[in-house]
């Protein structure tokens, strides 16, 4: 059975969906079958890798619909052994649609159980909210990945998010574990990311990644290429801290 | 009466909050009187000028109970003619509280309406949702600001939220007004950042303005200081945009 990692932060722009597409993309290179869930109606990730012109049905239908099996929802990416399950904006609606649904915590866990004996990652990306589509990702996940941004608003909201974690595991979902803290977009050369990065270490402690993501520009660029940072910008830092961080996922799994 | 500018994008880590802080600072230093209000759970902008030690009822408390008057709510931030009504975590429980409620869309509008006599400028921070909160906010507004990061998926999430604001016009709120599309978080030497802006231009003509600003580390330090831009690194190209922002707000207002 797959590990299901939910990439989840609420804080807006720390590097969730960056580190969604190519931690997804980094654990296919080593021979896996991965898959890519978009849980936010954004659709960032679906984005990286798909031309949504070509997307026809997806999570919101799976969720919503109990006639549409699995395999109408799933999308190659381009990146071999890496499918994505694409969202669209309809996803917006599913946490009003849900209302006095005694199931709603676990519908995703539900629909998308058949999937996890066909990968052995799924990777979630999840929307800057702690409602109830985050919850979904956090009760069907196995591990939590948190994307910190090494800035000044960064400890700020981890708390809350934490407080939700530990009600999840007293009871839809005692088996989630926190894979770990990343530290993204950071800067090496202004003390504001140091002192914070620092903070964070004070925080978390060995549950920080040694993996440390700093701002490269090529990251920024590859998702209008349709590509993982790997092969659009194979000897860039974004590549090389994301080669390295899947080796630790891989260690802590 | 006051003007009401709501600074909403859906997408997270836009500089919604950095535009917020700033621009209300911006106002107050030509002698105005403004209210920044919070209206993001994460308590972001109220992070950026009190110390939350210090804070005791928040904007949840003036929403939720009839007898909180907005004078309990409100704090000096430290620069002359700013106040702040923060925001505490409890804000997040707002949604859930207010389902059946008939005033639901109207409960910021009428809770806060006492204090459009008081201040010239309301300035109005939104989480990256579009949910009852930030709803709460785009009916009580008259003018809407929208910051747009020049990166890869920033004009994927714009069609939402003008169908979003197309909804609040035709109903609760007709009134409400495009003020403009600012451009964030821009970086002059890359090409996608020109590229993005270009797109945005294409899209929003003459309704983006024509400040743009720029990357600089001394706008993701002032918060740390609890200071806004014009104090904490008066010289920086952080405070000439937000200056030359401020100036063509107050034009176009
Ligand atoms: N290490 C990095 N270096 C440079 N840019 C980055 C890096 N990581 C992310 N970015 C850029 O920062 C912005 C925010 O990142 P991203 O969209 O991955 O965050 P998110 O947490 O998924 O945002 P949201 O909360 O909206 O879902 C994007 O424009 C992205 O390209
Ligand atoms: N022009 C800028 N230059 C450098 N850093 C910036 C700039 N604007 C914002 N930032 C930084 O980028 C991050 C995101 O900005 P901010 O928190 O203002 O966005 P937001 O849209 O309010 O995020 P959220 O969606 O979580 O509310 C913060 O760490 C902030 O300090
Ligand atoms: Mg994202
Ligand atoms: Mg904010």
């Amino acid at each position: 059975k797959s590990a299901i990692i939910a990439i989840t932060n609420q804080k807006g722009g720390v590097g969730k969906t960056t580190t969604a597409i190519n931690l997804a993309a980094g654990l296919a290179r080593r021979g896996l079958r991965v898959l890519l869930v978009d849980l936010d109606p954004q659709s960032n990730s679906s984005l990286s890798y798909l031309d949504m012109r070509e997307v026809d049905r997806s999570i919101y239908d799976l969720l919503m619909d109990s006639r549409v099996r699995c395999e109408q929802v799933i999308y190659p990416s381009g990146v071999e052994g890496l499918d994505v399950l694409p969202s669209r904006i309809n996803l917006a609606k599913f946490e009003s649609q849900m209302v006095g649904e005694f199931d709603a915590p676990y519908r995703a866990k539900d629909r998308l159980e058949p999937l996890r004996y066909r990968y052995s990652f799924i990777i979630l990306d999840t929307p800057p909210t702690l409602g109830l589509i985050t919850v979904n990702a956090l009760v069907m996940a196995t591990h939590l990945l948190v994307p910190i941004q090494s800035s000044y608003y960064a400890l700020e909201g981890t708390d809350d998010l934490l407080e939700t974690v530990e009600k999840i595991k007293a009871r839809p979902n005692p088996a989630l574990k926190l894979l770990g803290v990343l530290v993204t977009l950071h800067d090496r050369r202004t003390t504001l990311s140091r002192d914070v990065h620092r903070q964070i270490v004070s925080v978390f402690g060995d549950k920080v990644f040694r993996t440390v993501i700093t701002k490269s520009v090529r990251l920024e660029e590859s998702p209008a290429y349709r590509e993982s940072i790997f092969t659009y910008a194979p000897q860039s830092s974004g590549a090389r801290e994301y080669e390295q961080l899947t080796e630790e996922v891989l260690e802590r799994v």
